[in-house]
């Protein structure tokens, strides 16, 4: 463990905070897409599979039921929560996400590790993250202006990923061995996705002003 | 087991 990974999970675990914030204090889900809340669930059970059969660390499991028990949770609350349901942007949210999966599933069959079920379902689920939150921005796009908490989420949804890379370049220069291709190239498209968004974010921040994406 | 296969992170 580095102080950029653990710095990352730790991102990563805010965003999730922050999104549980926003929904459980505004009792809404405007602006937040239930399309890539569901990839994410997904995305985590399928790439901790070995949560029962391989034990890391204390922290390792830990984290891994809570990532997956929120994004269970979020998803559930979207579809379930009589109020929240209410305020999910249904007609905005219309990206077919189904695709991403079959797309990315299929690509795991022909780019993984090894062709194991556990490492196959490992490389759909980086791929999977890497594209998890596009319809989340195409949402925030067509939404125009957003909410504080909303684009905070998003924000450190993204950081999270950005300091993943500098814990592998660390890892690359201090580790032997260390070769982890998959990771590394999908987490460079993933936060290469969220590059406009960061810009606006940052000039919303700079201004002081408003987040808004240009349509 | 998982350790070296790369899978230590999250």
């Amino acid at each position: 463990m580095n102080a950029f990974r653990l710095a990352g999970d730790i991102t990563h675990l805010i965003s999730i905070l922050v999104l549980l914030l926003k929904i459980y204090a505004t009792k809404s889900c405007s602006g937040i897409s239930l399309k890539t809340q569901e990839l994410y669930a997904v995305v985590f059970l399928a790439r901790y599979l070995d949560l029962f059969t391989d034990f890391i660390s204390v922290y390792n499991s830990v984290m891994k039921v809570v990532f997956i028990l929120s994004s269970v949770a979020i998803v559930w609350c979207m579809r379930r929560h009589r109020a929240v349901k209410r305020s999910y942007d249904k007609e905005l949210d219309t990206f077919r996400h189904y695709y991403l999966v079959g797309a990315c599933f299929v690509f795991a069959l022909l780019v993984h590790e090894k062709f194991t079920f556990q490492e196959v379902f490992w490389a759909f689920s980086i791929y999977l993250e890497a594209v998890a939150i596009i319809p989340q921005l195409v949402l925030l796009q067509r939404s125009g202006n957003v909410d504080n908490l909303t684009g905070q989420y998003v924000f450190f949804l993204g950081a999270y990923r950005a300091l993943y890379i500098l814990n592998w370049i660390y890892r690359y220069f201090t580790e032997a061995k260390f070769s982890r291709w998959i990771a590394c190239i999908s987490g460079l498209v993933q936060t290469a996705l969220y590059a406009d968004f960061f810009y606006y974010y940052f000039l919303s921040w700079k201004n002081n002003a408003k987040l808004n994406l240009p349509a | 087991a998982a350790a070296e296969a790369g899978k230590d992170e999250l």
